[in-house]
């Protein structure tokens, strides 16, 4: 376990799975996650960037991972 | 498309923020 929930890791790997430089926005999140509310996506995405996971990019609705 | 160098550099810049919270977040974990 790496500290996060299901959900987090879920959009964690999204994050990480985009190879664009200005990274994935959060409408092409919710359309991969079907069944996830854009506010649960959003606060996913908000605790994963306090936790350094990932970052915004060119604004902020686009996202980035660290870790790649 | 490509990104100006203007985004390039928030990119680069907010990158560098997050890195430095990862270590943050992990060095408050030991």
């Amino acid at each position: 376990s790496n500290g996060l929930s299901a959900t987090q890791n879920q959009v964690l790997s999204l994050i990480r799975s985009c190879p664009d430089a200005q990274g994935i926005h959060i409408h092409d999140l919710k359309q991969k996650l079907s069944g996830m509310s854009i506010a649960v996506i959003k606060q996913a995405v908000e605790f994963l960037c306090n936790e350094g996971h990932v970052f915004s990019t060119i604004d902020e609705e686009h996202f980035r991972s660290t870790d790649n | 498309g490509s990104l100006t160098a203007e985004q390039q550099r928030r990119i680069e810049e907010n990158r560098q923020r997050a890195l430095a919270r990862r270590a943050e977040r992990l060095a408050q974990q030991e």
